[in-house]
């Protein structure tokens, strides 16, 4: 459902924490792979989202942000 | 299904546990009961048999913690992660933790199922990973369900079964009545848990699924439309159709992937948009929601609104925002109820046709939007202006659906 607007930087951190526990994310610390992260953070959200069955956007979209606050078990979807 | 990577499984068959401790949510008779029955659901269709030991190192050790509990995975406080397994192997290996800041329970509302949840930690404890399919126990997020004849999906059990095969003799009968793993000690044998009156309803699942109609069938007729954070919901048996000015297509869900242990087959809902609450009715009993949350103490019998005995469902409900007033249709009749003094308003009920213009029949569903009102019958909706007491159009039900 709806997310209310200035809570979306918000989400965006929540969501990078739910694809390091789950889908295994990493962020490269080095600020100048800025773009890479963004890139990468947007293949592991189609992940998600292709596991759940969900539109494969690569966004963080109100459905997808739904999906990562429901309560669920804490081992990862995808093994590294 | 999937498992862990190299498919680690326990390479015997006699599998201990142990419960370390127990949370102070519930009787400690139903923590060992519900991890009990979570075992024998597994038990049952594999050749593994489970004992609980009482001291000393075992198989699987349950455990309930916060936050920090000694491994690396933290847990989150309420909500969020509520529990986690370790896959079969030594030392850690097999245990499951329990986030203590949930709140757990036997019952399938008010907190998270223990049983539900232990049968799904156990499942990774004996070597399963998540599985994507939805509905399977080993689906990453928790839904509530009737527990009473909780059966393995078909999912669960190829996956197990790709582990350990299935059991050594085939029941001749499925199992249905709970008998727990004889532990290595005996402890009383337990009644089964009684139903608490809030029990959810059972999903009604009907043996053929109706498929969805088309969005732009001109017969297509509604059971229930309410507005939801500005969004507005269309429902028909167990579908949804998804209005929304955040994204411009119609989206279409299921009742249960928003509200998993809501029945199919909603007779009226509305949006009290002040309390951010929307409230389902179905036959004789009402559910209030608040997004996805299921409101504590529900369902309710409608009486509890005023209604008198007589009135066993109603047809169509509607809030107006402007004077608070909820407008609920049964028959031919009407009632209003003060959304401030939460009452029955006097000299109700009332004709529809004699306040509502131009509406002389049952009514479906209804709705407001923008100030007039929308009221459904059969696959024609009339757009009323209350307030001047005017019929302005009649539509077809699904004109919201850019047809």
């Amino acid at each position: 459902f709806p997310v209310v607007p200035e809570k979306e930087k918000e989400d965006k951190q929540f969501a990078k924490k739910y694809l390091e526990s789950f889908y295994n994310f990493k962020e490269e610390k080095n600020s100048f792979f800025k773009s890479e992260n963004l890139n990468h953070m947007a293949d592991k959200i189609r992940e998600m989202q292709s596991f759940f069955g969900l539109e494969v956007t690569g966004e963080l979209n109100h459905k997808t942000m739904d999906m990562m606050k429901k309560p669920r078990c804490g081992i990862p979807d995808i093994h590294s | 299904y999937s498992t862990f990577p190299q498919s680690p499984r326990w390479k015997k068959e006699d599998v201990t546990y142990r419960i370390l401790n127990y949370t102070p949510d519930m009787l400690q008779a139903d923590v060992e009961e519900a991890i009990a029955k979570a075992f024998h659901l597994w038990s049952s269709v594999t050749p593994l048999t489970f004992t609980r030991l009482y001291s000393g190192q075992a198989d699987i050790m349950i455990s309930f913690a916060a936050g920090f509990h000694g491994d690396f995975y933290s847990f989150d406080g309420p909500g969020g992660t509520l529990a986690h397994a370790y896959h079969p192997s030594s030392g850690i290996g097999g245990d499951a933790h329990f986030d203590e800041d949930e709140n757990w329970t036997k019952f399938t509302n008010n907190g998270f199922n223990l049983f539900l949840v232990a049968a799904h930690e156990l499942g990774h404890s004996l070597g399963l990973g998540h599985s994507n399919v939805y509905g399977a126990l080993m689906y990453p997020i928790y839904m509530a369900r009737d527990t009473r004849d909780f059966r393995l999906s078909q999912d669960d059990i190829d996956g197990i079964q790709a582990l350990y095969g299935p059991p050594r003799e085939s029941p001749a009968l499925p199992t249905k009545s709970f008998s727990p793993q004889e532990p290595t000690e005996k402890t009383p044998a337990k009644a089964p848990t009684e139903t608490s009156p809030q029990e959810e309803p059972t999903e009604t699942t009907p043996s053929k699924t109706p498929i969805r109609p088309q969005d732009c069938d001109p017969h297509l007729t509604f059971d229930a439309i309410t507005t939801l954070r500005g969004e507005t919901l269309f429902f028909k048996g167990s579908y949804v159709w998804r209005k929304s000015p955040y994204f411009s297509d119609i989206e279409h869900d299921t009742i249960s992937s928003f509200w998993p242990s809501l029945t199919a087959g909603f007779d009226a809902a509305y949006e009290v948009d002040k309390k951010d609450q929307v409230l389902f009715f179905k036959d004789h009993q009402y559910w209030a929601v608040s997004g996805y949350s299921i409101e504590p103490g529900f369902p309710k019998p409608i009486q509890n609104l005023g209604f008198p005995p007589s009135v066993r469902k109603i047809d169509a409900a509607v809030h107006d925002q402007n004077t608070k007033k909820t407008y609920f249709f049964v028959g031919n009749k009407y009632w209003s109820f003060n959304e401030n003094t939460q009452s029955m308003e006097r000299g109700y009920p009332r004709k529809i046709a004699s306040d509502f213009q131009g509406i002389d029949h049952t009514v479906d569903a209804a709705l407001q939007k923008n100030g007039l009102f929308y009221f459904f019958h059969g696959s024609s909706q009339y757009e009323v202006d209350i307030k001047n007491k005017k019929l302005i159009r009649t539509m077809k039900s699904n004109s919201w659906f850019n047809c």
